[in-house]
């Protein structure tokens, strides 16, 4: 990999190819990206984050994290397409622009490393992490109902076997908890955004309850809005509302927990399942899947800049 | 490496709360080793499963016995699977 121009974003990449973009991108860039280590996943991969910042000391900040679900491979190439995106459209897109002049952005594109090479090495299909605990017949803990907002509650099992096995505790997992230490340490985050795939789906707080969130409404007309910005483009149909409204309950989700942390802006996207082919999304859509949501990312992330809280 | 010769993605659309409900306990029954990419929410929204060889015959089955309506979404996950790899490599070569 010479630059960050040669790069195939039209293709899926394992993580070593991943970190090598991140390496490469700082680099070039290195004015505006830094790469920091919040952590060590289970096996000891290290927990990278990208940081675009122009400058200043804890400004308030906007998380994007993309792939803790380790199968949904859209979602990380999308993540590394979001990375070029940002540095190629500073000091050219006024409104990325001005958002970097006032908030850093922190995006972490593997957010379970393990779990994501390990679908590169031995199960195309696996989606949690690869932590094994004590007395557990089985391996791996699924990070989105791992955090502590209505831990144990329900849409999460305590069957160490299934797909939505919550953990032994909240923040048992060290991918998890590298995010939390990081956002409670940071204390400026001001949106959180967490993509997953399939379903085409944008969603707000919350999953464990049924309660409609304190800001209900201002998130509700937020991602009417974000989601028509991504349909602009190809057409893409979203739905949008409350995780238990738009879904089913989930307990333990990452965005019950940053927003009960007070982060305002939370939301988790749901990304394309267009043709029907579900994780296996083929590559040539990973480009028109990372342009649109990043139209309904910078519709969260101008409402975020234009109303301070 | 973990291979999914013979396993089938269906798209199941569940036409009211009581074929819903029948769903679900599909999707509690842990013998039929089911992965649910999307899971049962709502009459009339579809579930994708994934459904290990082994299972196939008495999940269709069970979905024809009770009326349910569903279609073959990934007729063939192992060469979606094979496919996806072949294409890395060959983007690598280039």
């Amino acid at each position: 990999l010479q630059t960050t121009e040669t790069f195939n974003y039209a293709a899926y990449h394992n993580l070593d190819e991943i970190n090598a973009f991140m390496d490469l991108l700082v680099t070039e860039k290195s004015n505006l990206v830094s790469k920091l280590q919040i952590g060590k996943s289970y096996e000891g991969r290290p927990i990278n984050v990208l940081k675009f910042s122009t400058g200043g000391i804890k400004r308030p900040a906007i998380w994007i994290d993309t792939g803790i679900h380790s199968r949904e491979w859209v979602t990380q190439a999308s993540g590394v397409w979001f990375a070029k995106k940002i540095v190629d459209s500073y000091g050219k897109d006024p409104s990325l622009t001005s958002i970097l002049n006032n908030f850093d952005i922190f995006l972490e594109i593997v957010t379970n490393p393990d779990g994501f090479a390990f679908t590169h090495s031995q199960n195309r299909m696996w989606r949690k992490t690869r932590s094994h605990h004590s007395g557990l017949s089985c391996i791996g803990v699924d990070p989105n109902r791992n955090w502590d907002a209505g831990f144990g509650g329900p849409g999460s099992s305590g069957n160490s076997c299934t797909e939505t096995y919550r953990g032994p505790y909240a923040n048992s997992e060290s991918e998890v908890k590298a995010i939390v230490d990081f956002v409670q340490d940071h204390g400026n985050i001001k949106a959180f955004i967490s993509i997953h795939s399939y379903s085409q789906l944008l969603l707000y707080p919350y999953g464990y309850t049924t309660q409609k969130a304190a800001d209900h409404e201002e998130l509700d007309a937020l991602a009417k809005k974000a989601v028509n910005a991504l349909a602009s483009l190809h057409g893409t149909k979203y739905r949008y509302g409350s995780i238990t409204a738009a879904i089913y309950p989930a307990s333990g989700g990452t965005i019950d927990w940053t927003y009960d942390q007070g982060i305002k802006y939370s939301y988790t996207f749901e990304l394309r399942d267009t043709g029907r082919h579900g994780f296996l999304l083929p590559a040539s859509q990973i480009v028109p899947t990372a342009e649109e949501t990043w139209l309904a990312l910078m519709v969260i992330m101008e409402h975020t800049r234009d109303h301070p809280y | 490496t973990e291979t999914f010769v013979g396993q089938q993605v269906l798209r199941i659309l569940p036409e009211d709360a009581f074929q819903l409900e029948k769903v679900m306990e599909l999707d509690a029954s842990e013998k039929l080793q089911l992965d649910f990419w999307r899971a049962p929410t709502y009459p009339k929204s579809p579930v994708d499963v994934r459904v290990p060889f082994p299972s196939l015959q008495r999940v269709k089955v069970f979905l024809e016995s009770n009326g349910i309506q569903y279609d073959i979404m990934i007729e063939d996950l192992q060469s979606l699977i094979d496919e996806e790899k072949l294409d890395m490599a060959r983007q690598r070569s280039v």
